[in-house]
């Protein structure tokens, strides 16, 4: 699962 | 980062300084949608709030800053600087149809039930059709300046270049984003049609005219 913190890219 | 990425990152930062660079040149925003521009400064004030609570790396809070200045220094240009330019008669897309419907499928389809999160989820969204009103006001005034063509397509290259970057990054990384996927998909697919126009008539030297 990705969450807000995981977000890297622009 | 992989270089698909970072192309498509450049490519985004050249689309937004040729459309400053042709506002401040021309002091004119003719052919411009407004309605796409303010879009453009919720998408990224919507997506780039994290840069209140994550740090990434300097590039990342860099270039997220850039954007995020520049998105209101055109819609600034647009609706007070050079509003006498602004082509608000054909600019007539209501963009209450994007971004409701982009709002409700936040709520609906997310990572994670957190205001954090859905922020995050409804700026991929509204992103993917953000540039509706902008290819709406072409095709209602038939034309686009050869500037205006120009950015459009840095523009749609930055995430058609972000889908070779996730396939990388699926390969490579076994990493992968479907929300961000999807939306890209969708994002990249409405820029097709103008992507051909752009080649077949642009590139040669023509003005991006529609058939009437």
């Amino acid at each position: 699962e990705t969450l807000a913190e995981d977000h890297d890219e622009l | 980062m992989n270089i698909f990425r970072l192309l498509g990152d450049l490519s985004h930062l050249l689309a937004i300084i040729i459309l400053l660079l042709k506002i401040w040149k021309t002091r004119s925003c003719a052919g411009i949608s407004g309605k796409s521009q303010i879009l453009f400064s919720i998408v990224y004030t919507a997506r780039y709030l994290d840069l209140l609570t994550t740090f990434i790396s300097a590039y990342n809070t860099v270039m997220k800053l850039v954007f995020i200045v520049a998105s209101y220094a055109t819609v600034y240009l647009m609706y007070v600087r050079f509003k006498a330019t602004y082509d608000h008669n054909h600019d007539t897309f209501r963009i209450e149809f994007l971004l409701v419907p982009c709002l409700v499928l936040a709520f609906l389809i997310n990572h994670e039930f957190t205001v954090m999160e859905i922020l995050w989820t409804f700026s991929i969204y509204l992103e993917s059709v953000a540039i509706l009103p902008q290819l709406f006001l072409v095709s209602k005034t038939g034309e686009a300046e050869s500037i205006t063509s120009h950015y459009l397509f840095a523009l749609g290259s930055y995430r058609a270049l972000y889908l070779l970057n996730w396939v990388y990054r699926y390969v490579v990384e076994s990493h992968y984003e479907l929300i961000a996927i999807v939306a890209g998909v969708v994002q990249t697919v409405l820029y097709c049609d103008f992507f051909y126009l752009y080649i077949t008539k642009v590139l040669k030297g023509k003005k991006l005219q529609l058939p009437a």
